[in-house]
């Protein structure tokens, strides 16, 4: 009569949860996973033959990335220890929409364009420490030795109609001067403080009206008709972001080591860094982003 | 100490098929010991590749191997596991002996497409074994 009476107890707390998906008993009970790793695990341990289809992404950006990981990674794909940044996350989005104000050939060389991002797949545990705004040439024979150029850079909130939602957007002039080199077909500008309120709000959706004036520089060789931008092509956003959660490696940096001026930046707004008193030995053997140098 | 010698004296020393000689080359080079083994493995053959984009192989590495009556300095191990070893040879076999297990790790960069088509490098904690241990 034991047995009998367990048998309905294990019957009674089945029936309670008849909707539950196999691998969703798996997930930690306060479903925090922001690093998004573990979800596809427990589906795969769950024996879950095939996730929704992915969308693929752009071929250019899938180059660049691969190109990123062999520079951040060794063959085996251990983090190098040579590397000095704090980011452990970049997340490359390419624009869901675009809209060009006016059209690319234009004699005076100017390029406006209203870009959409949806930057739904940052976690809330992911800090922003950097964002660029990245355009790639088509056409490297095309551009001239160097450039001049000015512009100006909107970024805001986007509604689900992709128009500013709060507010008006924030502006950035800025004014670069561009060499263009063979083996760098791309431009990079910093957008790191139009992005970096609206990310650390959770704002995810992102509209950014891009308005930029070229002037040729040093011709690469003799050419009449003026700097022409339709090598252009959509621009992608990278983000560099430190990843907090325990799923994430981190890294130790010593904030009494050295830095560069563009690393110090991040170090001063108080990012990850080896707690105060923290021993190399705690920090593992990939500890010392900067590797001693032998007398 | 006397009784160690003593309950050593009692007991098989040397199991009846093994002499010496063999006794104590198996003393001094171990056979299953408690190690880190390889293995490799591609994405594609967990079907991870279709939004794992680098590395294409991995390998986790693994413990495995017997855990030696007394675990010395070699493992790390914590005087608990030798007690644990005595608790399972002289008090309750049902007590496990002390397990072969993973001490140290390193981690991983991987690069994977986001349900979104988004691209995201990532570096994760803990993903290769590097340092067996007995627990």
């Amino acid at each position: 009569s034991q047995g009998s009476q367990g048998e309905a107890e294990i019957t009674g707390s089945v029936e309670l949860e008849p909707e539950a998906e196999p691998w969703s008993l798996l997930q930690p009970f306060d479903s925090r996973d922001p690093s998004g790793l573990l979800p596809p695990l427990f589906k795969v341990l769950s024996d879950e033959r095939d996730g929704p289809p992915r969308l693929q992404p752009d071929s250019r950006a899938l180059r660049y990335m691969k190109r990123l990981y062999k520079a951040y990674a060794t063959k085996e794909g251990i983090p190098k220890s040579t590397r000095s940044h704090l980011y452990n996350t970049v997340r490359l989005f390419t624009p869901g929409a675009q809209h060009k104000q006016t059209p690319e050939n234009q004699v005076t060389g100017i390029l406006s364009v209203e870009l959409l991002f949806h930057l739904d797949s940052v976690t809330a545990p992911e800090h922003l420490l950097k964002s660029v705004l990245r355009y790639t040439f088509n056409d490297w024979a095309s551009l001239p030795a160097a450039a001049h150029c000015t512009g100006s850079l909107e970024v805001g909130e986007a509604g689900s109609s992709g128009k500013t939602t709060t507010g008006a957007p924030d502006a950035f002039p800025f004014s670069s001067r561009f060499e263009f080199r063979k083996k760098r077909q791309w431009i990079e500008m910093d957008v790191t403080p139009l992005l970096q309120p609206l990310v650390a709000s959770n704002k995810r959706n992102i509209r950014m009206s891009v308005t930029v004036v070229c002037e040729e520089g040093r011709p690469r060789r003799p050419r009449a008709g003026p700097f022409n931008t339709s090598p252009l092509v959509p621009p992608s956003l990278l983000l560099f972001l430190n990843d907090t959660s325990a799923q994430a490696y981190h890294r130790c940096v010593s904030l009494h080591s050295q830095s560069s001026p563009a690393q110090r930046p991040e170090r001063e707004r108080g990012l990850a860094a080896c707690p105060m008193g923290t021993e190399a030995a705690e920090c593992g053997p990939t500890a010392h982003p900067h590797p001693r140098h032998r007398r | 100490g006397q009784g160690t010698v003593g309950s050593k004296v009692q007991g098989p020393l040397v199991p009846a098929s093994l002499n010496l000689s063999e006794y104590f080359k198996q003393f001094l080079f171990p056979q299953n010991e408690c190690e880190l083994h390889d293995f490799r493995l591609s994405f594609s053959q967990l079907k991870w590749d279709n939004w794992i984009v680098a590395p294409h192989r991995y390998n986790p590495r693994f413990c495995k191997g017997e855990c030696p009556r007394a675990v010395g300095h070699r493992y790390g191990s914590p005087v608990h596991t030798m007690v644990q070893n005595v608790i399972h040879e002289k008090l309750d076999s049902s007590v496990p002996r002390p397990a072969c297990v993973p001490a140290n790790y390193s981690p991983l960069s991987v690069l994977t497409i986001e349900p979104d088509g988004s691209i995201a490098y990532k570096e994760y904690e803990d993903m290769i074994a590097t340092k067996c241990t007995c627990r």
